[in-house]
């Protein structure tokens, strides 16, 4: 039976039976989607299985892939605008030859309310990192800004659409040597305040979670015929 | 004409039965977040050559059963999924991967002889 289960594993496209030591958070949209689909059956729905009505694109594969890069030091608060530098780093490994990219959409989760209280103004600049480094010798460098946008307040999770660097990354995977965030503090500050600042980063540091959603289209599963007529 | 089905005989006809696959008895809820379980269902009963036209059967089941009121070595057609419906599965992989994927012909909705 064993050796049966490791076929019908293949199958669903695993080399061996997984064991993650815990599971990660899974985000709304996702269990949205697979909710939806176990009504469909109950409500006579026939659903096109690559056409993912939620996200507005073709695809039958949605990998939500977690963030395997690290903090970086920064400066001082008090010395600099600089709250945390961290390398963002996604394996697209998984994703398979064949598959077609149709979403790669970065999450940036900074956590409920750590700065709420506070109230300084965030400041978030994404950047391509310039070159591959040998991790744990060379610090990575921000290159060209891919993104600056400014957070006043909590508002759940920040989305960057990377369809186009991700499609680079997938077609060069030398390419992909991560991205470079670095979260900024703005505005003026007395030194009270950059006393409490010094513990929203660390809240920040400990709250920020990081993810690629990433959707593709199997052309051998999901030929172009079957696609349903509007 | 209708061909009257022997009463008696009915509950061994083929029929779909009901199958509740849960993960946990596979030790597959160990990576798989979602569904906990599904409905799959299976196919069981016999085809008889008297039933084969009104079994949901393929033209082959038919010519099979055909063979076998003439030559009993060549079996009777079988009990088996006809119409099958997809899943979608959400689960983690060995690279803290969390996938959605759907899979087709996961449950059975249907059985016929064939």
């Amino acid at each position: 039976s064993q050796c049966q289960e490791h076929v019908f594993l293949q199958f669903l496209g695993l080399d061996k039976v997984p064991s993650p030591p815990k599971f990660q958070p899974v985000p709304y949209i996702l269990r949205k989607i697979i909710q939806d689909q176990a009504a469909a059956p109950s409500a006579g729905v026939s659903e096109d299985l690559c056409y993912l009505k939620e996200l507005g694109v073709r695809g039958n594969v949605l990998r939500l892939l977690p963030d395997q890069g690290f903090f970086l030091n920064s400066k001082k608060h008090s010395q600099t605008s600089s709250c945390l530098q961290k390398l963002l780093y996604f394996n697209l490994s998984a994703v398979k030859e064949k598959d077609q990219l149709t979403i790669a959409q970065l999450g940036l989760d900074l956590g409920p309310s750590t700065y709420y209280d506070l109230g300084p103004e965030l400041e978030l600049a994404l950047s391509l990192v310039q070159k591959a480094s040998v991790w744990g010798k060379s610090i990575p460098k921000p290159g060209k800004l891919f993104a600056l946008q400014s957070v006043p307040w909590p508002q759940g999770a920040l989305r960057f659409n990377l369809l186009d660097v991700a499609k680079d990354w997938y077609i060069n995977p030398q390419k992909n040597a991560g991205l470079f965030l670095e979260i900024l503090v703005k505005g003026d500050r007395d030194v009270e305040v950059n006393f409490q600042l010094e513990d929203t980063c660390a809240k920040l540091r400990r709250s920020l979670h990081a993810s690629l959603l990433v959707v593709t289209l199997n052309p051998e599963q999901c030929h172009p015929s079957s696609r349903k007529r509007r | 004409a209708a061909i009257p089905v022997p009463k008696a005989s009915c509950k061994n006809l083929c029929h779909r039965h009901q199958l509740f696959i849960n993960f946990r008895d596979l030790g597959w809820h160990k990576w798989i977040i979602a569904p906990k379980g599904f409905m799959a269902n299976y196919c069981h009963g016999e085809c008889p050559f008297s039933l084969t036209t009104s079994l949901n059967s393929s033209n082959y089941a038919f010519m099979q059963a055909l063979m076998n009121a003439v030559d009993p070595e060549i079996p009777q057609a079988v009990c088996v999924p006809t119409k099958l419906s997809p899943i979608s599965m959400l689960y983690q992989d060995n690279d803290d991967n969390v996938i959605l994927r759907h899979y087709e012909d996961m449950v059975v909705d249907e059985c016929g002889c064939g």
